[in-house]
């Protein structure tokens, strides 16, 4: 494993960790797109069918566990808990969805390595995860105080997509064979995905201002 | 084509 792949990964977890001490703390969840989560929760399941199939390091096994494990407790926080349920901006994260998973599993199906259950749903999850924050950039959009805990969310989970590209070029590199076509397109999408939040989350630190996205 | 074993990333 090499460093950018690391730090990615640690990007993640710390944007995950930022997520739920934010709504744990604040007993709140104002901000934060319940889609864009229900989105991850679908992404990981599908991805990590292969927790019962093959086993490849225990860190990768813990950390899909803790990616799991942690985006079905926010679910569950934004769902049903008494408290932070109510906080949950309803009216505002209206972001249809289904318009993104079903083109998502389309594509899957045709656009594949392998035509198998486990490979269609794995690359299902490669596609849908390229968009999954798309529901909460728009929640941003709308929200006119962006709290710092949740930009940060954002910025972080952006920046583990970064270090992802900058570990595949690393991997290219070094490793004979390495190649995984689309797979890279995927993580090219979704990080440009985050550019104009980059431009406008680096501005307000940088002018000192309170983070707000133009609509 | 993609190799399986490269699915070592999360």
């Amino acid at each position: 494993m090499n460093i950018f792949r690391l730090a990615g990964d640690m990007m993640h977890l710390f944007s995950i960790i930022v997520l739920l001490l934010k709504i744990n703390a604040t007993r709140s969840c104002r901000g934060v797109s319940l889609k864009t989560q229900e989105l991850y929760a679908i992404v990981f399941v599908c991805r990590y069918l292969d927790l019962f199939t093959s086993f490849i390091s225990l860190y990768n096994t813990t950390m899909k566990l803790i990616f799991l494990l942690s985006t079905f407790t926010i679910i569950y926080w934004m769902r049903f808990h008494k408290v932070i349920r109510v906080t949950y901006d309803r009216e505002q994260d209206t972001f249809r969805y289904q318009f993104l998973i079903l083109p998502c599993f389309l594509l899957a199906l045709v656009l594949n390595n392998e035509f198998s259950a486990m490979e269609v749903l794995w690359t299902f999850s490669i596609y849908l995860e390229a968009v999954a924050i798309l529901p909460q950039l728009v929640l941003l959009q709308r929200t006119n105080n962006i709290d710092n805990l949740t930009g940060n969310y954002v910025f972080l989970l952006g920046s583990y997509r970064a270090l992802y590209i900058l570990n595949w070029i690393y991997r290219f590199m070094t490793e004979p064979n390495y190649r995984q076509y689309l797979v890279w397109i995927s993580g090219i999408v979704q990080t440009i995905v985050y550019i104009d939040f980059f431009y406008y989350y680096i501005r307000s630190w940088r002018n000192n201002e309170k983070l707000s996205l133009p609509a | 084509p993609e190799v399986k074993l490269l699915k070592d990333e999360l």
